[in-house]
Formats: C-alpha cells, sequence, structure tokens
C-alpha cells in the first residue's frame, strides 16, 4: 500500500458518497445516468469476488463491502425510492450498455491474467469500469443538467483517476515484478474518458451559469 | 508464486 493508492481510495469513496448524498438530500437524480451507477455497481460486485475467498487486509475486504454497498445504493435509490425514481431521465439515459457488458465480456475471455472464473471476472470488472462513464457521458451531452453532477463530485472522480496513475508509476518504480498491466492501460483509457466526460461537464456548468438570470 | 494471482488493489 502506498500513499497514492491509499489518496486513490479515499477520493472514489468520496466521489460515490458526494452523489448518494446529493441524491438523497435532493431526493433527486435528474441528470444522472442510471446506467452508468449500474455498470459501477456490477464493477463491484465482479471485481470482489474474492472477498470471502482471499483475505489481504481488514483495510481491504472492509473497503469492498463499503463499495458495494454505497454504490449498490445508488442503483436502488434511482430505481426503487419513489420520489427519486420520477426526477430520472428515463428518455435521455437510452445508451445501450448491455454492449459495454458484452464487449467487456469478450476481451476479458480474450485478455486476462489467468483463465479462472474470477481471474477473468476481475479482468472485466477491470474494463467495465474503464468505459463505465459513458452513458453518463452520452446522458451529460443530451441533457446539459449538472444540477445533481456536482463539481465535488467530479472533481473527487478526477482526484480517484489522479492518484491511480502516480500509484501505478510509483509501483513501476519501486516493485521488480510489474505486472498491473491490465489494470495500468485499462485506467487510462478510463481516464482519458473521464478527461472528455470533465470537458462536457465543463461546458454544460459554464452555460448553466451564463443561463442564471442576472441576480 | 501465489501473490501473483492475488489483486491487492481497490
Amino acid at each position: 500500500m502506498n500513499i497514492f493508492r491509499f489518496a486513490g481510495d479515499m477520493t472514489h469513496l468520496i466521489s460515490i458518497l458526494v452523489l448518494l448524498l446529493k441524491i438523497y438530500a435532493t431526493k433527486s437524480c435528474a441528470g444522472i445516468s442510471l446506467k452508468t451507477q449500474e455498470l459501477y455497481a456490477l464493477v463491484f460486485v465482479t471485481r470482489y469476488l474474492d472477498l470471502f475467498t482471499d483475505f489481504i487486509s481488514v483495510y481491504n475486504s472492509v473497503m469492498k463491502v463499503v463499495f458495494i454497498l454505497t454504490s449498490s445504493a445508488i442503483v436502488w435509490c434511482m430505481r426503487r425510492h419513489r420520489i427519486v425514481k420520477r426526477s430520472y431521465d428515463q428518455a435521455l439515459d437510452t445508451f445501450r450498455h448491455l454492449f459495454l457488458v458484452l464487449g467487456c465480456l469478450v476481451l476479458a475471455l480474450i485478455v486476462h491474467d489467468k483463465f479462472t472464473f474470477q481471474e477473468v471476472f476481475w479482468a472485466f470488472s477491470i474494463y467495465l469500469e474503464a468505459v463505465a462513464i459513458l452513458p453518463q457521458l452520452v446522458l451529460l451531452q443530451r441533457s446539459g443538467n449538472v444540477d445533481n453532477l456536482t463539481g465535488q463530485y467530479v472533481f473527487f472522480l478526477g482526484a480517484y483517476r489522479a492518484f491511480y496513475i502516480l500509484n501505478w508509476i510509483y509501483r513501476y518504480l519501486t516493485e521488480q515484478h510489474f505486472r498491473l498491466w491490465i489494470s495500468c492501460i485499462s485506467g487510462l483509457v478510463q481516464t482519458a474518458l473521464y478527461a472528455d466526460f470533465f470537458y462536457y461537464y465543463y461546458i454544460s456548468w459554464k452555460n448553466n451559469s451564463k443561463l442564471q438570470l442576472p441576480s | 508464486t501465489g501473490d501473483a494471482c492475488t489483486h491487492d488493489e481497490l
């Protein structure tokens, strides 16, 4: 464990909590893609299949449970909460994310560390996390609504990406057997897609602030 | 070795 990875885990968790609290506080999920949140929940469930078989540390196990619970809570809120679900942009959130799931599954069956059930699903979750933001990117381009995608959420999501890239650089420089290629390359793709999301977020945020009536 | 397949990153 290094400080970059710990900071990355913390900012990742904070970004999820910020989004969950925003949805719960405003009882609204307008502008948020349920499909992206479903993909994130699927990422954690398929990545942490080893929760009950491999014990690495208390921190590792506790964080796995927390990530699964918080990402599932967001999906539950958007699908089941009687007030929140009314504000879901169902007509705009139409990205066919099933193709992302199938594509990542095929890729994981081809490129993985070891051909075991757990390893294939681990690689699947790594690839899926990289592309999971696409439905949210498309919804943002269509709706331009950033009310619930607070600046803090976008900031912590970006910080998570930045810290993890620093973590991989640190591990590459300090460890003999660097074998995080799947995580590293997929993480770079994820960061590039995040940068694209950030660009559209900034454009939408600027347009919205221009639209504000002069107080 | 064993650690090759345990993923210690979240």
